[in-house]
């Protein structure tokens, strides 16, 4: 994805 | 999210909470005008919590959610976050700060210079990162930093005579935390095309391999009944 990875993890 | 995941999470809110229950137990005990024989104790020995680990939990929470604002998960996700951030601030500034709770810190048995633990996992997030940018690199040094952070209240904990419960219960909770968070990336790895994330995934391993020692001797004393005690 163009954007940046999200970390969805805490 | 997963139930890895949510009991990873719930266990690392409980070690947060046991920390505070034992803040708050010194802060009332001290309050009292006779020392019942708790706080005798209490306020006798070190509390046995090492500031030097506060600190560097502080520090990790500070880097990992600098996207507090900018990226949205999800309602829970950002209420955790705020409640880790406040919480490692809040017993940073208990330990430092409160006329009480601070009498009950022994920084002289607290040495370990933990400068030595940032700069490297600072250094090393500058070059082995999964994107380099700012948040991203810092993102990472506040994984590697979390790896290692553990380390001073170790070290103080072989130095503490008497390990009390809380104290105990605290590091133990701390290090299970992350154990089911390795279990949710198997699980992720597992049900998510294209979730590899080697960094995460090592950094975890490492910071849970340092429990290794304190997770036998925590069970040993569990099943035989007998004072939690690490060897020197």
């Amino acid at each position: 994805p163009l954007t940046a990875e999200v970390h969805d993890e805490l | 999210m997963n139930i890895f995941r949510l009991a990873g999470d719930m266990t690392h809110l409980m070690s947060v909470l046991v920390l505070l229950l034992k803040i708050h137990t010194i802060k009332s005990c001290a309050g009292k005008s006779y020392p019942c024989s708790l706080c005798f104790i209490l306020l006798e020995s070190s509390s046995g919590i090492s500031l030097k680990t506060q600190e560097l939990y502080a520090l990790v929470f500070a880097t990992r959610y600098l996207d507090i604002f900018t990226d949205f998960i999800s309602v829970y996700n950002t209420i955790m976050k705020l409640i880790f951030l406040g919480s490692s601030f809040s017993i940073v500034w208990y330990i430092r700060r409160h006329k009480i709770v601070r009498r009950s810190y022994d920084k002289d048995q607290d040495t370990f210079r933990h400068f030595f633990l940032v700069l490297p996992c600072l250094l090393l997030a500058l070059i082995i990162n999964e994107k380099f940018t700012f948040k991203e690199v810092l993102w990472t040094f506040s994984l590697y930093l979390e790896a290692v952070a553990i380390l001073p209240q170790l070290i103080l904990l072989q130095r503490t005579r008497n390990i009390d419960n809380l104290t105990g219960q605290y590091v133990f909770l701390l290090g299970a935390y992350r154990a089911l968070y390795i279990l949710n990336w198997i699980y992720r790895y597992f049900t998510e095309p294209h979730y590899v994330h080697w960094i995460t995934w090592i950094s975890g391993l490492v910071q849970t391999l340092l429990y290794a020692d304190f997770f036998y001797y925590y069970f040993s004393s569990l099943k035989n009944n007998v004072k939690l005690k690490l060897p020197a």
